[in-house]
């Protein structure tokens, strides 16, 4: 995944079944950030993988008063990016289990 | 300071907690 600067990982170990996933979000490099970062450390979450859109977190997030409005791109393409790849690596197990 | 916990009006919870040290070093 391309380096927005903001670092989203696993917040748990992820077995493949359970459709929510915590997920833990902090920003690395507060000069890819469009405005001055507050850093208040690492931002963990619930995320539903089936039912839920990472833009609309990041959309909370900014709500909850973590990033500004203009960095409503990166910190989503940061969730997308993850979550991405949790369900590339789902359909890979999947499919070496078949 | 900054609030430990914050939960949207949404209902997601946010929990603040120290930045990872880069987990690489200790692999």
């Amino acid at each position: 995944a391309e380096d927005t600067g903001v670092r989203v990982e696993l917040a748990e170990e992820d077995d493949g079944k359970k459709s929510s996933i915590a997920l833990k979000l902090w920003v690395e490099d507060p000069k890819k950030l469009k405005t001055k970062y507050k850093d208040n450390g690492a931002i963990e979450f619930t995320f539903d993988l089936e039912n839920e859109v990472p833009e609309d977190v990041a959309q909370e997030m900014i709500e909850s008063g973590f990033f500004h409005e203009s960095d409503i791109k990166i910190v989503g393409k940061s969730i997308k990016d993850r979550v991405a790849l949790i369900k590339w690596k789902r359909e890979r197990t999947v499919l070496l289990q078949v | 300071g900054s609030a430990a916990q914050v939960v949207h009006s949404a209902g997601r919870r946010f929990i603040v907690s120290p930045v990872p040290e880069a987990r690489l070093k200790d692999q």
